[in-house]
C-alpha cells in the first residue's frame, strides 16, 4: 500500500477527482494554502495498492500539468484608447507536488 | 514512532478523540472531504510509539466500525395515510480508512 | 526526499513560513485542531531533499520552541483596589510536534 499526497491547484481538483473516481480509486480532499503565494490550493490523500501508484501519479501529472492559459486581459472600461485592443496574454497555471509514501499497514473499519 | 492517518466519519470523531485522550494518546484533527460522496469527514493524525500502533488501530476500528443505524423515516406531515406508520429503516454508518506510516524521526519543540 | 509534517501553534506559523521561504524551502499549510485542548493550530507539510531535513527540523524547533510569554493580566476595570496593580504572569506558549517521514518518490507536474 502507498499513500500518495498530492498538492494541486484548485482549478484542477474537480477534474482530477472525477478521473480518479471513474477508475475506482479512493481519495480524500483537504483544503490547504501555499507557503509562498499564500493562495488556496488542495492537498489530496490517495491510498493505493503498490502496483497502482505509478498509474495514479501519471493521472495527477496529466490532469495537473503546468501549462499556460490564454486570457484576455481586463480591457479598460470606458473611453477607448484609440481602439486599442490589448492582445491576449499567456499566464502559467496548474502544477502539482506529488509525494509517494510507503504504508506499513492499512485497515478498513 | 509511527504516524497513524485515519479518515473517519464526523459522527464518530468526538467519541474517538475522547477515548484516545483518556488513554494518553496525542491526536491532531483536520477537516476533510470524501472524494466519492463529496461529504465532509475528518482526517486524524496520531503519532504513537511503535508498540502502541496496534492498540490505536484497534481503538479506531472499534469506535468507527461500519454498522447500521435504525432511523425512523421522516413521516409524512399532515393527513394520515389511513394511519400508515412507516417502519424504521436501517442505514449504513461509520467506517474508517486507517494508514500506518513509519516515522524516521520525531521531535518535540 | 523527506516529508516533514509539523504541528505548530498559530502564533508561530507566519514567522516560521517567512524563514522557510527565505531559505528557499517549500511548504503547504493546513488548518488543524488539537485533540486535547480543542484549540486551532496549524499542520505544515514541508517536502525537502534528504540532506536538508535536519536544517528544517532545527528551524522549526528554533522558531516554535516552548517558551513562557509575560502577559499583563487584564486589570480590573473600574474602581481601583487601593492602587493594586497585578504583577505580570508567565504563560507557556509555542511548542511543536515534528514528524519526518521518508518519501519513496517525488514528482513535480
Ligand atoms: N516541497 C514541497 N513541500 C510542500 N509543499 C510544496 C512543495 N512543493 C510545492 N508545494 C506546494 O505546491 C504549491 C505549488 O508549488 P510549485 O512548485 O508548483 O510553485 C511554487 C514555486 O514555483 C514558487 N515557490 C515556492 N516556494 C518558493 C520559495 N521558497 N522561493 C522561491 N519560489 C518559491 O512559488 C510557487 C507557489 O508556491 P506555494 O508555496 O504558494 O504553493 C506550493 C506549495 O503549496
Ligand atoms: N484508499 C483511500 N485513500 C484515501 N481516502 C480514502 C481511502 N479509502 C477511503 N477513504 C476515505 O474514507 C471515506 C470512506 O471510505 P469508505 O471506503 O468507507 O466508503 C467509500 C466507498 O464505499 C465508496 N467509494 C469511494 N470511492 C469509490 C469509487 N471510486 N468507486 C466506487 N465506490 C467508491 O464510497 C464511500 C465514500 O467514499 P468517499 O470518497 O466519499 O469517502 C472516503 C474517503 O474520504
Ligand atoms: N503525537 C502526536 N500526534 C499527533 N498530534 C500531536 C502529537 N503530539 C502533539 N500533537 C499536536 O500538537 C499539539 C501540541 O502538543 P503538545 O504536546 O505541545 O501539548 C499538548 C500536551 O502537553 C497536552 N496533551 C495532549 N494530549 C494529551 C493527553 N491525552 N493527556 C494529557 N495531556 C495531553 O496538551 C497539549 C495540547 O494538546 P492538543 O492535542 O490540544 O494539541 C497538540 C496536537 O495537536
Amino acid at each position: 500500500m502507498k499513500l500518495i499526497i498530492a498538492v494541486v491547484q484548485d482549478q484542477d481538483v474537480d477534474r482530477l477527482i472525477d478521473v480518479l473516481m471513474e477508475k475506482g480509486y479512493r481519495a480524500t480532499k483537504l483544503a490547504s494554502t501555499g507557503g509562498f503565494l499564500k493562495a488556496g490550493n488542495t492537498t489530496l490523500l490517495i491510498g493505493v495498492d503498490d502496483n497502482q501508484a505509478d498509474d495514479v501519479v501519471d493521472i495527477v501529472k496529466d490532469v495537473c500539468k503546468s501549462r499556460t492559459q490564454v486570457v484576455a486581459p481586463l480591457t479598460a472600461v470606458g473611453r477607448s484608447m484609440n481602439n486599442y485592443v490589448p492582445s491576449p496574454i499567456e499566464v502559467p497555471v496548474g502544477g502539482a507536488a506529488i509525494f509517494v509514501v510507503n504504508v506499513e499497514r492499512f485497515e478498513k473499519a
